[in-house]
Parts: structure tokens; C-alpha cells; sequence
């Protein structure tokens, strides 16, 4: 995070300081359900905080290496939830497990994860030299609440949350008055086929959500393939992950005094010139040869021995780079060069063992050098931190994307923020920390960022509903980076982002405190979705506690009075509604603005809204017709009301399917 | 014996604001289920009380398949994982 709020615009110093005049979180409480937590960590510190909030009911339970003075004005509730986890996991054997048996972390993912959402400042702090700046969290005065309810169990080496342990989290998190719930988990794709409602968070959720607590859930990690996000409730904010504008170039200098830019995190001593090798079959030999990374151990010593190996990978997976590492330095080798797709997910290899990352192009010029010498030789310098254009903003490479596979007319993700390489705190016992930070790399890092910035919205915000908090962040975040430049979506092959990237773009707080407008949500607009996507009358009611009767015919999920609009089965002309409610000066005029998708008819009625005093929320209907005469992807446009001072843009996200329920391979 | 794995029986919103008459009906749904307040108390895992209601009870396949079509139950889905991110 020694770079996330400077990048975002919200570092102390920025001019307009959302920080001050939302005293920094202090009043609001964050609810972390994760791994646990390390308390010594001086991301917890308390200093200069303030009592606790009169709102907060929970407690600080003790257990395993762990009591409740663990607990103090900063990390003011800390619980345990493993009774599920223990009744699927007949051989975890509580005395031997590496696990505290408490809310202690033993993973780091929670420590991670909490200090990026509300740690407090601590200064001077980097990862071996690299990355190097002032921790803290997105509210950096707000106060966490941690739920432990993820297990590591030994004997299949695994961490896991039950989803019996993660709904009492809820429930208690919900009884103990926090403000905000952040879970950077997620069940895998696909999901549960019926409704989403029938998922563990997705369920806990809607209760906070009406309750007014805001729920952020990570958007997953198996991207870049699309219909890959989870967590697609639309009482959720759903969050995807970019990259940061910084990045740890490592010089590679050739033989022939080529100088390439690699990363990593490299912090060992330089490697001066040493043998190169790309194992190949020279044509005269009879061994094995492999220059496929997850193959390297097929070629013999004496191919690797005291050289740095060469080699490719299909996989974007950070774990491609340390299996290849792992074989050159059984083999003797001093450093490994993998050429892969870009995997956003960058590490350090074990005990500082050069291993250096570039792309299939930067890869195959180094083949050819030492195709073209019979002694190659190459120089590693450690690696260095770049900060600022010329580096650009990404969705991650393993960011899950839309659309959504359970119901594609809810855009999903909902907004994006930094969780590439993100430097926080974990615990002193996680491989690979550096005095008890670490950079990890996840939407399990992104969603974090936007509780913190959530608890600052609800800071200045206290009567906005999750619905409205959602959004003020969606209509008001950046589809270019702060800089201007346009975000790319990584994946094999890098594109311009588009809404199933990184949903409304990169969140952008300084323009979200004043969004002018508002697309809310109540309890009405939830049962219009259970009712668009088929739950029966008496599953509503008991679901919301009241009497309900579905109209008939039930409503269109296309009238989800979302801030976005998407029509993945668009053939006939639609006509849907929204509505929007003014936050800003009372006497506002908004125009409507339509960039119409490709082929697209878009039509906005009326194309003026006029509020005052008496009129805060208004209506406005939208007519959709395609000209296509094929079945097509989507194609996305926007929707802008402005008033000169506010632009409220939602995107807009429209597949015409000409023959529905078809699918085919060309 | 028929194996009992970990169900979520997922009420919907709570009727009753103490949290101890919601969990005492969780307890009581439970019993003319299993025909006994041990085997209730046995089976029980959690109860869900303060944001919503429900509980997570170690239930048969047939015991699951039973208590779902009860009227006041909106769902019962068997225990599943989450992965971190």
C-alpha cells in the first residue's frame, strides 16, 4: 500500500484531503472475515485513536496464543468460527495443527488484507529495498473487527473456509455493529446453479445489505477468461483487481551488452557474467532435453550446472516461475529467465534465487543471442522499483471477469482497484516476509481498497444506503488511470478494459464523495430481482420477512435499478426504466449524454431531469434496438447525466442474439 | 448408517428479535426431526440468530431432503468451500 493511496489520489497530502474531513474512518468499523490476525504487527497500532465507537457490540476472544489484551483501539474485535471446518475435517487434529486455534493468523492472508483496508501509518517501510514507502490502510483511523473463520489444514497443506464457520462470522459481525463486511474469498466457477442466493456470503450479505452494511467480496482470481467473477450477487460490491503504476524492472545484460528490463523482486548480490544455456538438443546427443519451464527437471545436470537457464511457459502463474526455479538450483544452475505471459502476480523466488520474468518477445530475442554464440553469457542486476509513466495501469492477468455467469444482465465486477503487488503486513512466520510485510498479489488485495474507501464514503456519508455507497463509486470511477492513459486488460492478448474487466473502471473517491446522483436500491428493488430471476412467492417472504406477490408477469431483470445497464439477449426493441436520486444541490438540471454501443440504437426519455427541493428522485426510461442482423458479443457504450459540474456514467453493455439460447464455435 | 454431513437450513429473515427464541425454534425444528433434544443438541452446529435465520446441523440425505420441504424453510444446501483470493 506504500503506493495504492498516493496513486489514487488520497494521500495525506492531496489537496482536497477526504482524509480530514472524514477524520480518517475513525467512526466506522470494518469486519474482516478471513485467516485471523497478527496483533503485534504495528499496523494495529492504536496511537492517536480515539475510544471505541458506542455502536460497536462485539468482543475479543481468546484462544490459542491469544487473549483479549491482544485486542486494543485500533483492532477492536477479534472471533473464531472453525466448528464447521472441524465436522468436514475429521483428521485436522486441533493440538497438532499448525493453525492457532484462535483468532490468531497463522496464513498472513488476514493480516494482509486488514492492514490494506484500515491499517494504521507505519513509516519507512519495504520489502527488501523494494517498494518502499508508508503503510497503511484505505481509512487508515477506522477500526477492524476480525473474523477468523479460514483454517489451514496440514495434512492436504491447504487453507480453507467452510461456509457454516463464514455465515456465523456474518451473523455475529451483523449483531456486532460493524459498518462494513470485507471477504477476499470466494467459491470457485461455476457456481451454484440455481441462484446465487443460495450461496453462504451471498445469503449472509443480503441480510447486512439490508441492514445497511456495505459487503465487498473479491471478484476471484481466475481470469482472464471470461464468466469467471464470483461473488455476483447484486446486493455485493464485486471487486476486480489492476495493477498499480509501479513495477520492479531487473536488468538481464547479454553477452553482446543487449540490456533487458526483466521483472522480479530480486534483492540478492548482482550475478555477473555467467553461462547461458536454453536446453535444446544440439543434434548430436542422446540426453533429454527441455526448455519448458515446468519440464526443466527432465534435462540433466550437467545441462544447468552452474549456468542461468532459459526457459518458456504457457502458464501466467507465478507458481511456473518457482517450480522452474526450484529445478535449475536442484541442478546446480545459479539463476533461471522465464518467458511467459504476464502474470500480475509477480514473487521473489526462494533464499533470493535469481528468477527473472520477461515476455515471449524479450525471451526470444535472448534465444536467438545464444543461438547465435557458441559461449552466451549474461549479467543479473538486482531488481529496482519504477514508479510512474512510463508504467501503465492494467486489469490484472488473473482478475476474474464478466459477465456474469449466473445472471448476465448484473454487471459484474462492479468497480476495480490496485491488488497487484501490494506491500502490507503479515505474519513474522510467513515464508518469504520481510520483517513481517510481504507484497501479495489478488483481488483478495483489491477488495480491501474499496472497504477502506467505502468506510470513508459512509464517514461522510452516514445515511447512504450500500445501494447508493455502490453507486457513487461505479458512476464516478476513472476508465483511464489518474493519469489519463487508458487501462488495458491483460490477457493473452492485452486489450482496452472494458466493463466485464473492471465494471464502472478504477475507483476514483475524490469524484464518488459528490456523485451528484444516485442509483439506489431498497428492499422493493431486491424483491423486483427475486422475483426477475424466479424465486417463488413464499421463498420472498420468508426471505425478507414480509408478505410478497410477485406481479404478473414478473418483472424484468433489465429494471434492476442498477448503475449499469447490460442486455446479453437483446433482438426486439427493449424499453427499461431507471431511476435516480439526487445527492447533490438541491435545484439541479441533468442532460443526458449517449455514446451508443456498436450498432446499437439507444433512445433516453426524458433527455432533461430537473430537481428541487420537493423533487429529489426521478425516473427516465431507455429504448434499445440493434441493427445487427447476427448474433453478437457485447458491445459497450455509456449513459451520462451531467450538470456540468457532475457526470453520473453508467456503462453500458449490449449483446445482440438474434437466435437465443444458442451458442455455437465460430 | 446413513453418513450426516454439515447442511446450511437457511430460514430467511428472523421472526423474533431475542436471538434466544430464535435459536430455541432452530432447536425445536430440529427435534421432531431427529425425535430428541440430544440428537438435536447432537446435530447442531450453529444458529444462526442476529442478522437472519437458520442453522447448520450434521443432517442425512434423507434428514436434509425432509426438513427442506417444511414450509418455513427457504433452502437447505449442503456445507461447501471458499477459497481465499
Amino acid at each position: 500500500t506504500t503506493r495504492t493511496w498516493d496513486y489514487l489520489g488520497l494521500s495525506a497530502s492531496s489537496p482536497k484531503n477526504l482524509l480530514n474531513e472524514t477524520n480518517m474512518g475513525e467512526q466506522i468499523i470494518i469486519g474482516i472475515i478471513d485467516t485471523g490476525v497478527w496483533p503485534e504487527s504495528e499496523v494495529f497500532n492504536d496511537d492517536g485513536i480515539g475510544s471505541v465507537p458506542s455502536h460497536w457490540k462485539g468482543g475479543c476472544q481468546s484462544g490459542e496464543m491469544f487473549n483479549s489484551s491482544h485486542c486494543n483501539k485500533k483492532l477492536i474485535g477479534a472471533k473464531y468460527f472453525i466448528n464447521g471446518f472441524l465436522e468436514e475435517n475429521k483428521s485436522f487434529n486441533s493440538k497438532e495443527s499448525l493453525d492457532f486455534i484462535s483468532p490468531r493468523d497463522l496464513n498472513g492472508h488476514g493480516t494482509h488484507v486488514a492492514t490494506i483496508a484500515a491499517g494504521s501509518y507505519v513509516q519507512d517501510i519495504s520489502y527488501k529495498g523494494l517498494a518502499g514507502g508508508t503503510v497503511r490502510g484505505g481509512a487508515p483511523r477506522a477500526r477492524i473487527a476480525m473474523y477468523k473463520g479460514c483454517w489451514y489444514l496440514d495434512d492436504l497443506d491447504i487453507t480453507t473456509c467452510s461456509s457454516a464457520d463464514i455465515l456465523k462470522a456474518m451473523d455475529e459481525a451483523i449483531h456486532d455493529g460493524v459498518d462494513v463486511l470485507s471477504l477476499s474469498l470466494g467459491s470457485v466457477v461455476p457456481q451454484h446453479g440455481e441462484t446465487d442466493i443460495r450461496d453462504g456470503i451471498s445469503t449472509g450479505a443480503f441480510h447486512a445489505v439490508l441492514k445497511g452494511i456495505t459487503v465487498v467480496c473479491a471478484g476471484g482470481n481466475s481470469g482472464p477468461e471470461a464468466q469467471t467473477v464470483t461473488n455476483t450477487a447484486p446486493w455485493i460490491v464485486t471487486v476486480a483487481a489492476t495493477t498499480l503504476d509501479r513495477s520492479f524492472p531487473t536488468p538481464i545484460t547479454l553477452g553482446n551488452n543487449k540490456v533487458i528490463l526483466g521483472q522480479a523482486m530480486y534483492t540478492g548480490p548482482e550475478l555477473g557474467f555467467t553461462s547461458l544455456v536454453y536446453p535444446e538438443d544440439p543434434g548430436n546427443s542422446n540426453e533429454t532435453f527441455s526448455g519448458t519451464c515446468e519440464d526443466l527437471s527432465l534435462n540433466s545436470n550437467d545441462t544447468m550446472v552452474g549456468k542461468v537457464v532459459l526457459c518458456f511457459t504457457t502458464s501466467s502463474s507465478s507458481g511456473s516461475v518457482s517450480s522452474a526455479a526450484g529445478s535449475v538450483k536442484k541442478a546446480g544452475g545459479l539463476g533461471v529467465i522465464i518467458a511467459r505471459h504476464p502474470g500480475s502476480d509477480l514473487e521473489p523466488c526462494l533464499d533470493d534465487f535469481p528468477c527473472v520474468s520477461v515476455d515471449y518477445e524479450l525471451g526470444t530475442n535472448i534465444l536467438l543471442y545464444i543461438r547465435s554464440t557458441g559461449s552466451p553469457v549474461l549479467k543479473i542486476q538486482p531488481s529496482t522499483t519504477l514508479v510512474g509513466q512510463p508504467v501503465g495501469t492494467k486489469v490484472a492477468s488473473f482478475s476474474s471477469r464478466g459477465p456474469n455467469s449466473i445472471a448476465p444482465a448484473i454487471l459484474k465486477p462492479d468497480i476495480a482497484a490496485p491488488g497487484a503487488s501490494i506491500l502490507a503486513a503479515t505474519t513474522t512466520n510467513t515464508t518469504l516476509n520481510d520483517g513481517g510485510f510481504i507484497m501479495l498479489s489478488g483481488t483478495s488485495m483489491a477488495a480491501p481498497v474499496i472497504s477502506g474507501v467505502v468506510a470513508l464514503l459512509k464517514a461522510l456519508h452516514p445515511d447512504w444506503s450500500p445501494a447508493a455507497i455502490r453507486s457513487a463509486i461505479v458512476t464516478t470511477a476513472w476508465r483511464t488511470d489518474p493519469f489519463g492513459e487508458q487501462i488495458d486488460a491483460e490477457g493473452s492478448s492485452r486489450k482496452l478494459a472494458d466493463p466485464f474487466d473492471y465494471g464502472g473502471g478504477l475507483v476514483n473517491l475524490e469524484k464518488a464523495v459528490k456523485p451528484g446522483l444516485v442509483y439506489d436500491l431498497g428492499l422493493q428493488d431486491y424483491v423486483l430481482y427475486m422475483c426477475s430471476v424466479g424465486y417463488n412467492d413464499s421463498s420472498i417472504s420468508q426471505l425478507v420477512g414480509e408478505r410478497t406477490t410477485c406481479s404478473n408477469p414478473r418483472p424484468s431483470v433489465l429494471d434492476l435499478n442498477l448503475p449499469s445497464i447490460t442486455i446479453p439477449d437483446l433482438k426486439e426493441e427493449v424499453t427499461l426504466t431507471r431511476t435516480v436520486t439526487n445527492v447533490g444541490p438541491p435545484s439541479s438540471v441533468y442532460k443526458v449524454k449517449v455514446e451508443p454501443p456498436l450498432g446499437v440504437q439507444v433512445t433516453v426519455m426524458p433527455k432533461k431531469l430537473v430537481f428541487n427541493s420537493k423533487t429529489k428522485k426521478l425516473s427516465y426510461h431507455v429504448r434499445v434496438s440493434t441493427r445487427h442482423k447476427i448474433n453478437t458479443g457485447f458491445y459497450f457504450g455509456s449513459l451520462t447525466w451531467s450538470d456540468s459540474v457532475h457526470n453520473v456514467i453508467i456503462p453500458l453493455s449490449v449483446r445482440t442474439q438474434i437466435l437465443q439460447n444458442y451458442y455455437d464455435e465460430n | 448408517v446413513a453418513e450426516s454431513k454439515v447442511h446450511i437450513v437457511y430460514l430467511g429473515e428472523k421472526q423474533h428479535d431475542d436471538p434466544e427464541f430464535v435459536t430455541e425454534s432452530h432447536h425445536q425444528m430440529l427435534c421432531s426431526l431427529l425425535g430428541s433434544k440430544e440428537d438435536a443438541h447432537g446435530s447442531m452446529v450453529y444458529s444462526y440468530r442476529h442478522g437472519f435465520s437458520g442453522f447448520a446441523a450434521k443432517l442425512t440425505k434423507s434428514q436434509a431432503k425432509k426438513i427442506a420441504n417444511l414450509p418455513e424453510v427457504v433452502h437447505v444446501i449442503p456445507d461447501s468451500f471458499y477459497k481465499l483470493k
